[in-house]
């Protein structure tokens, strides 16, 4: 007798975590810290607020062994959670506010949510969470996650008044490993702070270190607005939904109104070769018509590139601010290439070079502003600069000091995994990642060979 | 006005069904079929079944472009699926047969699911399938998959009676690239009758090739068996659900009926490190004395290693037989490594060298039997071959003609992707494939030193 079941999503991670990255205790520190200081920060430039986050971490008893228990506590100044959405918000996967068509750290509902899972079954502490939208009330939850069910449970919920604060404090206590992950964790931060110049960080480690990292800039760079989607990004189940909600009295109307970059004139078009009626009601559309309609999307050659109002990229001007102020380098040069899009999602690709003072190329990779830390070896950026790149022609050796900075944003990164490790080799994704890198690479050797050239005629 | 909400695991794999391997139809293709393969040998060989499999792919309607619609069928001789249970087998993420503590190819309940999910917003087209479990009457669906809510949908389900057979045929329709990934599928199988020599296949491409692979041993090798979990992957939700469901009387009688390898001696020995009284009943147990119990277990040093009948290697013998019948080498050489186990799951280690009639070094990677062909830069093999193990060491040169295989079979392999395309390097897990590895291409320059003095000799 063979036994069926289902498990939840929750369940699923839970037996799965490493899916996620909390694979063991050195690896979890580093992901909690990650995912609960860019829901942080999305709560913050996502909704054009200048970020003051403060990560503190201690050890919560002393003990010979290397893991051990730690309390991670992350305090921002955003929008902060409503107390309504709450509990779900980081008490169930497959919960949250970022699963729209505009660039965000966050994408898969979850992040935060693993985290308060990994922490409640290695110590069985609760989260404890306060938040504050701005409306003179803080809320405070203790919760944890019946995982079997993925939904939370709230142990307890008090509201008191707050006047002169809006924001998010989050504190959970997990099984961690400092020592194995002190490293990667405080090169996270550096690297964050390059790439978030105008954010104040203060990140206390366990060891009483502080690392205080100050805004350089006082602007946040405009926040990326929700668009509709695209028609090359289409599928049937994509139309099917819209057909199913769409309040429009004709075809013709639901395309115009339902995606962007569909006119009067495209819309009539596409119905055309799609030999579907512009004025049939689309509750009367059959499946075979959709389908004509889809196909038709597909092969159309006219329709202008996706809107990247969605996209918020840093900049040519911010990212060299963030080297600057992290690395004060000899030389510096970045770029921001135009839009460009794959399956119907935009994606902006920014790269940057710098001298650096230690020798050995350094690779600082990004994706909506996230620093990737983990499987190099993996990502379309190490292919790119190992096997497709000759990086002799740039006049760069192996050793050379260089950091080589990229950056892709997208309302869809190609990641591979759900932890964010690293991105795919998505044609269109590795063209224009190339095209930056070689970019930035000459202007690089222009550097060199102008210094050859001054020491050359200092020595005369 | 922030919009909060939840996705169900379908959707989600539906948003980002790259993560599952169905990034393009080229792909999609090649996990479309591997998927179902995989599901029908599940379906024998963990049964005791020899497995006979046939795979037809066929161009539904001829098309000048290279993405176009094929049919996928897939039809075994293994246990079936019970009706009662079928449309949420195929129909529904996160649900199957496979998440217990025993080994098996698939293991996250979804890649049939998938598979018909992809196949459905491709084509619009739904699943078919017929299943008998060997009760004289086979069963025969259309389901398509209720995408936002991962539930199925039955279109259609009749039975009939049919006295001489017990399997499953499955037929779905989705859009894929036969040009870009025949290689692959064509290696994939290639390498599948490879490792699965008691088992006959036939693939019939849809440009009409037909691909047999006809076994070459009679037997199947011995089915695992499901186990309890070992004390050293105990955490608090696993032990807290244990107390929960537990109708032992006793914690002790709880800890020996509950794991493998606790018996009354070792269980007395763990509850007096965690100070918790034996004769306690389990539902009076505090939170506080589980973790005492679990820190207990996690410190205890004298647990037998983990149990391994829940583990099936193929064996040196089959994976010689596998090798030659494919390959008909020179030279094979195959071992079998004895059980270890990380984190309390059991996992075994095989590898294998053979001599190739072209040069260069060809890695064959196996997980629970699957072939993997994808990301291999970012697997556990590929970086033990190129940064831990010098190959020169063993006569080896880039473009020797060598084929190195490596398997790991597990209760839990540690991909790192829901596509199961490439295996973490989970320390012992590391290890234990270096000294695999290290013992086989030291047979191989054995080889090679006999067969260099053979030579030498000749010419005198
Ligand atoms: N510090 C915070 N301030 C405001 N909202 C937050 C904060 N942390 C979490 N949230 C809300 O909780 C939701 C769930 O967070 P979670 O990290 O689990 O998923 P996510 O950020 O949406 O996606 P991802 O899994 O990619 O991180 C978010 O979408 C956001 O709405
Ligand atoms: N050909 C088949 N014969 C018998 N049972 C099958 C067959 N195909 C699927 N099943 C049943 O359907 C369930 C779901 O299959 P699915 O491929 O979606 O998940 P899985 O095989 O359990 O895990 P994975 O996602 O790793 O493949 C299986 O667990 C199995 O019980
Ligand atoms: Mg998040
Ligand atoms: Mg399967």
């Amino acid at each position: 007798m063979i036994s069926f079941k289902e498990i939840s999503p929750s369940e699923f991670f839970y037996q799965h975590r490493e899916l996620a990255g909390f694979s063991n205790p050195a690896r979890a520190l580093y992901s909690a810290i990650r995912e609960l200081v860019e829901n942080s920060l999305d709560a913050c430039d996502g909704y054009g607020i200048l970020p003051d986050v403060l990560i503190r971490v201690t050890e919560t008893k002393p003990s010979p062994s290397d893991v051990k228990e730690f309390e991670i506590y992350v305090k921002d100044n955003g929008i902060g959670i409503p107390s309504e959405k709450l509990p779900k918000a980081l008490g169930k996967v497959f919960y949250g506010s970022k699963f729209t068509l505009k660039q965000s750290r966050g994408t898969f509902g979850m992040g935060g949510t693993m985290s308060i899972l990994y922490a409640q079954i290695t110590t069985n502490k609760p989260l404890r969470v306060w938040s504050n939208t701005g409306n003179g009330e803080t809320h405070y939850f203790e919760l944890m996650i019946d995982i079997e069910n993925n939904k939370p449970i709230v142990l307890k919920h008090k509201k008191f008044s707050q006047q002169n604060w809006r924001g998010t404090a989050i504190k959970i206590n997990l099984l961690g490993d400092y020592v194995r992950s002190s490293q990667k964790i405080q090169e996270y931060f550096r690297r964050l702070a390059l790439f978030t110049p105008y954010a104040n960080m203060v990140f206390e480690d366990p060891n009483g270190e502080v690392f205080a990292f100050k805004r350089s800039v006082d602007k946040v760079p405009p926040p990326p607005h929700e668009v509709q989607p695209h028609p090359k990004g289409v599928d049937l189940e994509l139309l099917r939904r819209i057909v199913q909600r769409s309040s429009s009295k004709t075809v013709l109307s639901l395309l115009i109104n339902s995606f962007q970059r569909v006119g009067r004139k495209t819309a009539l078009e596409i119905l055309k070769i799609a030999n579907v009626d512009p004025n049939k009601r689309p509750s009367e559309l059959k499946m075979e018509e959709m389908m004509r309609i889809i196909n038709a999307m597909k092969t159309y050659e006219k329709f202008l590139p996706p809107d990247p109002s969605c996209l918020s990229p840093l900049g040519k001007e911010l990212i060299e601010e963030g080297i600057k102020k992290e690395l004060n380098p000899q030389f510096v040069y970045a770029l921001s290439r135009k839009p460009s899009s794959y399956e119907g999602y935009p994606f902006i690709v920014e790269a940057a070079v710098a001298s650096n003072k230690t020798p050995g190329i350094k690779v600082l990779r990004y994706a909506n502003r996230i620093p990737l830390l983990y499987d190099e070896k993996s990502d379309v950026v190490f292919k790119l600069l190992n096997e497709e790149i000759d990086l002799k022609r740039y006049k760069i050796n192996e050793d050379e000091p260089i950091i080589i900075l990229t950056h892709i944003c997208s309302t869809k990164v190609p990641y591979k995994t759900v932890g964010k490790e690293f991105v795919a080799d998505i044609p269109e994704v590795e063209k224009e990642m190339k095209l930056a890198l070689q970019k930035v690479l000459r202007e690089y050797s222009l550097f060199i060979s102008k210094k050859v050239k001054i020491e050359t005629q200092k020595k005369k």
